[in-house]
């Protein structure tokens, strides 16, 4: 563990908490894409499904916990105890179009098999390869699933950023939220240039989509530096 | 087939 992965890990926590706690508070989800929570909870489930068959430290398991719970509990506000406020209008972002070539994407770029290994799983031709069957465990799954997590949280944000673009401004506890969501995953990022000097850690995967991932708030950082920071509201 | 990666990350 080094210094830039735990303070993302905690910037990370901190825009769940904000987000979290804007909801409860105003009592409103106003300006808040439901998909793109659904997404996150998505990214959570697919990825800590780990949880149920190994134990890394009380940190690691305390973070997905409260990570998972949190992110159901903010599509619970969405969705059921605040539907009135959710603004299904602007949030019109096909998240299909997001799940859908993801989820290709992790079968077929991922840690466990090549392209054309896929295609022998699908043949079912090499039967130890097989996806879930009598002749495999499920570490095949978690990898593929692990995989489908990574690349959709790289674009888990689009339905929020784009149904800001489309009412043209933010409240401001909510640019506070995307800031802290995107600072996490910059600072993963030197993250794996520090393990990757330093540990020899490297994760082509995980880096792709984290660039990726980061990249997608460059217009925001650029806005929420020079409109937010001077205690305007965000207008786009 | 190569040892299925761990990952540490959160």
């Amino acid at each position: 563990m080094n210094i830039f992965r735990l303070t993302g890990d905690l910037s990370h926590l901190a825009a769940i908490i904000i987000l979290l706690l804007k909801i409860w508070k105003t009592r409103s989800c106003a300006g808040i894409s439901g998909k793109s929570q659904i997404l996150f909870a998505l990214v959570f489930t697919t990825r800590y499904l780990d949880l149920l068959t190994s134990y890394i430290s009380l940190y690691n398991t305390f973070m997905k916990v409260v990570y998972i719970g949190c992110a159901y509990a903010t599509v619970y506000l969405i969705y059921m105890k605040f539907k009135a406020t959710y603004d299904g209008n602007h949030d019109t972002f096909r998240a299909e179009f997001l799940v859908v070539p993801v989820g290709g994407l992790s079968f077929l770029v991922n840690h466990d098999f090549t392209p054309l290994e896929f295609l022998l799983v699908i043949m079912y031709v090499s039967y130890d390869m097989a996806l879930c069957g009598p002749g495999s465990n499920c570490s095949h799954c978690f990898q593929i699933l692990w995989t489908f997590s990574i690349y959709l949280e790289s674009v888990a944000i689009l339905p929020q950023l784009f149904m800001i673009s489309k009412t043209g401004e933010a409240e401001t506890i909510t640019t506070h939220y995307l800031f802290f969501l995107g600072l996490y995953r910059a600072l993963y990022l030197i993250n794996w240039i520090w393990r990757f000097y330093f540990e020899g850690f490297f994760d082509l995967i995980a880096i792709v989509a984290g660039v990726v991932q980061t990249i997608l708030y460059c217009d925001f950082f650029y806005l929420y530096v020079t409109k937010v920071v001077y205690s305007e509201r965000l207008p786009l | 087939d190569e040892e299925t990666k761990e990952h540490d990350e959160l």
